[in-house]
């Protein structure tokens, strides 16, 4: 048996948006823990991991470990269907094939059923191991979301280099080429509106703008946006899901080759 | 010129 209340429902609506466009079809895995998905695109350049704790849930009742098979496009045309200001609860039965996600209005004068078909995904976690990043930077979601989508007009790719004078966000295309550098700013008086780079060494690596623009869908569940990188691994974008938990997203480099 | 890389060579499968 599974059932999780969670207030604010439009967090959910929001991670659906966040994640649709970029895997089709993924295991939900619920446990004591909470409620999580690890899923790579089609194409396996990018991985999603997200996370909600069951902590961040009114009510969380998850008697045993129970994965569940979604096709992301049919539940979150599912999740439009709850209001913005819905409570949403997902149930299971043990054994069962649908999942039933519950809608109710804040003054609970409308209550909706919605049952999803579940389906059969054979899918393997991936082992993500612990890393030490050369460079963290701390930026404005939206700032992040505005880059990528003015860079994508120009190029296909992105380089991004952080040094100690900022992190510089590079393109190139057919009609001429774009640098954007964005320097430390910790000094603004609101905390989501600074930029903030630790670095260890320099870095500088090349992904495609295509991957970065789906991940900025997620821009409305956070205010702050982490880039972590290291010369050798897939950059992680993270958005933290406020009291819950996070997404985040791996994107594998280009290469020499 | 550059190729993209796969996710999976860089995380294993567990």
């Amino acid at each position: 048996m599974l059932e999780l209340r969670l207030v604010q429902g439009s967090l959910l609506k929001k991670v659906l948006e966040a994640i649709k466009d970029l895997v089709n079809d993924a295991n939900f895995d619920c446990s004591a823990t909470g409620f999580s998905l690890q899923a790579m695109d089609s194409s396996h350049v990018a991985l999603v991991a997200l996370l909600l704790r069951s902590e961040g849930f009114e009510h969380y009742r998850c008697d045993r470990n129970l994965s569940m098979g979604m096709n992301l496009g049919n539940m979150a045309k599912m999740l439009k269907c709850a209001g913005n200001d819905d409570i949403i609860t997902l149930k299971a039965d043990d054994g069962s094939d649908t999942v039933t996600f519950m809608f109710e209005s804040p003054t609970q004068d409308k209550i909706s059923d919605f049952e999803m078909k579940l389906m059969d995904i054979d899918s393997e976690h991936l082992g993500i191991p612990e890393a030490e990043y050369h460079a963290i930077v701390r930026m404005p979601s939206s700032e992040f979301g505005r880059i990528c989508k003015d860079l994508s007009s120009i190029g296909d790719t992105v380089v991004i280099s952080v040094t100690k004078e900022g992190v510089k966000f590079s393109t190139r295309g057919d009609i001429g080429t774009a640098n954007i550098v964005c320097r430390q700013n910790n000094t603004v008086d609101k905390p989501e509106e600074a930029t903030i780079i630790e670095m260890t060494e320099p870095v500088s690596l090349t992904f495609a703008l295509r991957y970065m623009n789906s991940f900025t869908k997620a821009t409305p569940l956070s205010s702050i946006v982490t880039l972590s990188l290291s010369s050798d691994l897939p950059v992680v974008v993270e958005y933290k899901i406020a009291e819950m938990g996070y997404i985040r997203f791996y994107l594998a480099p280009k290469i020499e080759e | 010129s550059q190729q993209q890389s796969s996710i999976m060579g860089y995380f294993g499968k567990k």
